[in-house]
């Protein structure tokens, strides 16, 4: 999974790479005060490449605390629960579910947008690839804005930099790769050596993206997030931070 | 006389040889054609009456007959009723009578043709007719009843069955008790199947020196379309579209279910001993979340418990055993029935006692008419009518034949359910769990069908209080193809958890070149689903019609659309006639039996197509800001992550 995080402030896209295993799931926003929490569960490819097996997110679970709301999206089905009642849709059909407050929205193979009142919005892009492919699968993409009304403590590999942490980068030169430039990125207390690079925005063009230019932080993020990126593997797919 | 293989000798012992019987039944999207053709031989000296009787499923519509006498053919047209009397009382045909018999069988009519055939005489029947397949119990089940009456050297039954959305299952279940085993074949695609059955004489006979033919009963086959894709299938052909909905993959919502059981004297024996039987089972299917009670009825009311209880075991298992302690007698007293059972849910709904999510349902079981307390049927009705709220459903079963099964039919559809008479015999208990079956799991309620766009007219009843799973809800409309090449569906309803709302656009031509491959599909099944379901509805609806003038407008609307599709209706008769047009046939439809058969369990209700419920706001999605600073082109890092579905 590639992150990329807009910081309005500093006007700046940073991105870092998560690279763990299939089936692992990874906590992207965890905020108890509010009672929300979404984390994702990552799958592999059909098979290594080069040596190397990709992990994409494969299913990605919303929980709504206040309303007992949980939304499962995998690349198959979308499936909203309240209670121990459920009602399932697939990605073949273009309809809305709403239940009080949480409503969510399906283009057909495109998209689902769930809604919180209207303070809160998460869109889910659906990645479909040719089925007889040798290596890839299906997945799934994630895009918050920042301007979603968290709590003050929300944390989370996306949710901690809903509140923007100050950044500075300098000393912009020429890397050990003549096309990739480096930098330093001043933040959180650290001075990380960061690489200029491109990621992909899909939601205006699910096939080949739009390029988008950040800064790399290298090593899954190390030092731009807090801890480690181990210490934000959850047990499930509706599980808060512990720590 | 005419050979069968071996040279053996197909003639009965009055020299009639059926040289061919004939069934071949297409289905196109849950239209259904089927064809029933025999050709029979007089190889007798002596003049014989010979009977082409086939049974037919009620509901279904006949339209067309025709027979061939030694080369002179006899065709039919469809006409007002009157009209086909009149034409026929001019020129009666000699030696030949037709007609529609109505049966006892709940679920079959009769048409039957007679005719006296001269020594030698060649005579070939040939009739069609439609129907629709209606799902139930998560599948749709295709009858053709086989009735040849002797053994034909050419007995051949041809299904084929097309359905867009592709088939999930199909299986011909064994409904000749092994004689036919390995004889159907089956050949079946994703998106269509042929089923062939073609037994030998030899296969015919009951047993191998017997001269009677096994073949007399039905072929069953049974299958149901792909419903994990897609919630809705939306079809579009010619000018009309068919709407199919049947989402699966939702929990049941709770249900408050009363049952209402006639206790009476006529009750008394098999009929009660096989309702306790199916109360038993019915009662042990229900759910933890569900709430139920029992009114058992006769002259005077009892109920099992004053009010709603959960249906726990033990509350379950005490239910039964007051069930099983009725002893029945005594006289009907139909409306006090049901205003208690009425009362029950409304007292529990203002007492909050009622999950806000959960469905209503009142099930009557009854044989016979009122004889106690109020009689007049038509004041049952306006009192149930007054007291039931709009959230409650009412559901009725009529056991035999005594009962006013119009009345139980006008009752449940005023209020939101449908009617159904079943047998008073050792199957009751079989049948009533089977319609217990049909209502036994609530999905979803007030569902709503819009199709925004003006250029859709006539569109069929599009507002349902519920839907069951199992079942299936069929809506069609007209559309004017020089106005629009897509149509577009919003279909609204509340499941257990949430409220949906579910959008669907279909392509005009989307089916053309599926249709146009199979020589089978029938290019009209969008206008005969349409012209099916509007008609049934509206021959509901005008026996529920209040005043003579709304009536009478019901009727021209049926006669016309009977005679423009060229069908038999109650209104409609067939005028059979040979070239010449002295002689002449009549096959009148039967009054009709209002316990026949739209075939559906739903009886809904028209709102405005385009009319979505206020709460719908399908809004756009919420425009996420595309946060891109403009950077120069680099390579990117790391390595690239594209997937090209198109360049794989």
């Amino acid at each position: 999974p590639h992150f990329i995080i807009y910081l309005p402030k500093s006007q700046k896209n940073v991105c870092f790479n998560i690279d763990s295993e299939p089936g692992k799931i990874l906590n992207l926003v965890s905020d108890p005060e509010s009672g929300i929490s979404v984390n994702g569960q990552l799958i592999g490819g059909k098979k290594p490449k080069n040596g190397k097996l990709s992990t994409y997110f494969g299913k990605l679970g919303f929980y709504f605390q206040s309303e007992d709301v949980k939304v499962e999206i995998s690349t198959e089905t979308i499936t909203l629960s309240r209670g121990s009642r459920t009602s399932i849709l697939s990605w073949s059909d273009t309809a809305h579910l709403i239940n009080q407050r949480v409503r969510v929205s399906l283009k057909k193979e495109k998209t689902v947008t769930i809604t919180l009142d209207k303070e809160m919005s998460f869109s889910v892009l659906l990645h479909r690839v040719w089925k007889k492919h040798p290596i890839n699968v299906d997945f799934l993409g994630i895009y918050i804005p920042p301007t979603n009304k968290f709590s003050p403590h929300v944390h989370g590999l996306i949710g901690q930099f809903m509140h923007e942490p100050k950044i500075r980068i300098f000393n912009e030169r020429p890397g050990k790769n003549l096309e990739k430039p480096e930098a330093s990125l001043e933040v959180k207390g650290h001075t990380l050596t960061v690489t200029r690079g491109l990621q992909k925005d899909y939601r205006t063009d699910i096939v080949f993206g739009t390029d988008v230019a950040c800064w790399f932080v290298h090593n899954s993020g190390k030092g731009f997030i807090d801890r480690h990126y181990k210490d934000y593997l959850v047990p499930q797919l509706y599980s808060f931070l512990k720590w | 006389s005419v050979s069968g293989e071996s040279g053996e000798m197909l003639e009965d012992d009055d020299k009639i040889t059926l040289y061919s019987y004939k069934v071949q039944s297409t289905i196109t999207s849950r239209s259904a054609n089927t064809m029933i053709q025999s050709k029979v031989v007089n190889n007798s000296p002596l003049p014989q009456n010979v009977v082409f009787d086939v049974q037919i499923p009620k509901g279904a519509f006949i339209s067309n007959f025709s027979m061939t006498v030694d080369g002179t053919t006899f065709t039919s047209s469809i006409k007002e009723r009157t009209v086909g009397r009149a034409l026929y009382s001019q020129a009666r045909a000699k030696g030949k009578t037709a007609g529609l018999v109505r049966s006892r069988a709940l679920d079959m009519e009769n048409f039957k043709t007679e005719i006296n055939m001269l020594p030698g005489a060649k005579v070939q029947f040939e009739l069609h007719y439609q129907e629709m397949k209606w799902r139930r119990l998560g599948a749709y089940e295709h009858r053709l009843h086989l009735q040849p009456g002797r053994l034909a050297k050419h007995l051949e039954v041809d299904v084929w069955i097309i359905e867009p959305q592709g088939m999930r299952f199909l299986h011909v279940p064994d409904t000749f008790e092994g004689h036919f085993d390995g004889v159907p074949v089956v050949s079946k695609g994703n998106q269509k199947a042929h089923v062939s059955f073609k037994p030998t004489v030899a296969q015919q006979r009951k047993c191998s020196t017997c001269s009677e033919t096994a073949v007399e009963g039905e072929l069953v086959v049974m299958y149901d379309v792909n419903r994990e894709v897609k919630a809705g299938e939306l079809e579009v052909f010619n000018g009309y579209f068919v709407h199919f909905f049947a989402p699966d993959n939702l929990d049941p919502i709770p249900k408050n279910i009363l049952f209402v059981i006639d206790v009476s004297g006529s009750m008394w024996g098999i009929k009660m001993k096989q309702t306790v039987e199916a109360m038993k089972t019915i009662l042990d299917d229900l759910r933890a979340e569900d709430q139920f009670s029992v009114v058992d009825f006769n002259h005077n009311v009892r109920t099992w418990r004053n009010d709603l209880v959960s249906a726990t075991k033990t509350q379950i298992s005490d239910a039964k055993k007051y069930i099983e302690k009725i002893q029945p007698n005594g006289g009907t007293n139909i409306n006090e029935a049901l205003l208690r059972a009425i009362f029950i849910l409304n007292e529990a709904s203002n007492l909050g006692l009622l999950d806000p999510n959960s469905v209503s349902l009142i099930i009557l079981v009854s044989d016979g008419d009122p004889t106690v307390g109020e009689l007049k049927l038509s004041k049952i009705q306006k009192n149930v009518k007054q007291n039931i709220r709009d959230n409650i459903s009412l559901f009725s079963l009529g056991i035999g034949f005594d009962v006013d099964y119009d009345f139980l039919k006008r009752l449940s559809n005023e209020n939101r359910g449908i009617a159904q008479r079943i047998y008073g015999n050792q199957d009751t208990s079989s049948q009533l769990k089977k319609f217990y079956n049909q209502v036994s799991t609530p999905l979803l309620r007030n569902v709503q069908f819009n199709y925004p766009h003006s250029s859709v007219t006539d569109v069929t009843q599009n507002n349902f209080h519920n839907y069951f799973g199992g079942s299936e809800i069929v809506v069609a409309g007209k559309f004017d193809p020089a106005k629009l090449d897509q149509i577009a569906s919003i279909v609204t309803a509340t499941s257990a958890n949430a409220e949906l709302v579910l959008e669907t656009l279909a392509q005009m031509d989307d089916l053309e070149t599926f249709l146009l491959r199979d020589k089978h599909a029938d290019p009209d099944f969008t206008k005969k689903l349409w012209a099916y379901l509007t008609i049934n509805q509206l021959l509901a609806e005008r026996s529920l019609a209040t005043t003579a003038a709304t009536k009478r407008k019901i009727t021209k609307t049926i006669l016309q659309m009977s005679l423009e599709h060229h069908i038999v209706t109650p209104l409609t008769a067939m005028v059979i006639e040979n070239e010449a047009g002295d002689e002449r046939m009549l096959a009148d439809s039967p009054p009709q039996d209002p316990s026949c058969c739209s075939g559906t369990l739903y009886y809904g209700s028209k709102v405005a197509p385009d009319s979505i419920p206020s709460w719908v706001n399908p809004s756009p999605t919420p425009a996420v800001p595309l946060h891109l600073k403009a950077a120069p082109v680099m390579e990117a890092t790391p390595p690239p992550h594209v997937i090209r579905v198109e360049n794989d």
